[in-house]
């Protein structure tokens, strides 16, 4: 564990807490897609597979039931939930991320470390989770007024993979042998589709405006 | 270079 990794983990750890209080306080889930949240849904389903047959460390557990339930439980709200589902935009959320499943199951099959079902899952989920967030940023350039908490939570979920990236650095240079190109270039690919969401969040904070993302 | 040193992390 490195500085870089904790504060990853922490910066994820803010974004899904930052989403979840939002829905759960004031029963809203405006200007958030659900698609994204059912993609991340998916990945950390897919990414965790060991999560009762490898025991790592009990922090290593722990996230993982958090980033679990969260996002299972994010989803459950905008879908069952009876005040909550009733601001879900569903006419604005229309991102095909059927699309963006299958390609990456694709992608798996034929780019993994070694083939085998936990493996293909592995490389599954982070071909995923480097996608995910499209429909969101898609949502937010559509629905235009961005709240700052749904600002705040793309921004630290874009954070947590960036922090990550500096972990890998770190860890290339104190590691010997330690070389993941799979995991390296789908976090390349993530930290970089947040690329100009970043900009535009630093202008309005800059320039103490809204946060608008051109059309 | 195992994938497993990688499922440490999250």
């Amino acid at each position: 564990m490195n500085i870089f990794r904790l504060a990853g983990d922490m910066t994820h750890l803010a974004s899904v807490l930052v989403l979840l209080l939002k829905i759960h306080t004031i029963k809203s889930c405006a200007g958030v897609s659900l698609k994204t949240q059912e993609l991340y849904a998916l990945v950390f389903a897919t990414r965790y597979l060991d999560i009762f047959t490898d025991f790592i460390s009990l922090y290593n557990t722990v996230m993982k039931l958090i980033f679990l339930g969260s996002s299972f439980s994010i989803v459950w709200y905008i879908r069952r939930h009876k005040i909550v589902r009733r601001s879900y935009d569903k006419d604005q959320d229309t991102f095909r991320h059927y699309f963006l499943v299958l390609p990456c199951l694709l992608l798996a099959l034929v780019i993994h470390e070694k083939f085998t079902f936990r493996e293909v899952m592995w490389a599954f989920s982070l071909y995923l989770e480097a996608v995910a967030i499209l429909p969101q940023l898609v949502l937010l350039q559509r629905t235009r007024n961005i709240d700052n908490l749904t600002g705040q939570y793309v921004f630290l979920l874009g954070a947590y993979r960036a922090l990550y990236i500096l972990n890998w650095i770190y860890r290339y240079f104190t590691e010997p042998h330690f070389v993941h190109w799979i995991t390296w270039i789908a976090g390349l690919v993530q930290t970089l589709l947040y690329a100009d969401f970043f900009y535009y969040y630093f202008e309005s904070w800059k320039n103490n405006v809204k946060l608008q993302l051109p059309a | 270079s195992s994938n497993k040193e990688l499922k440490d992390e999250l």
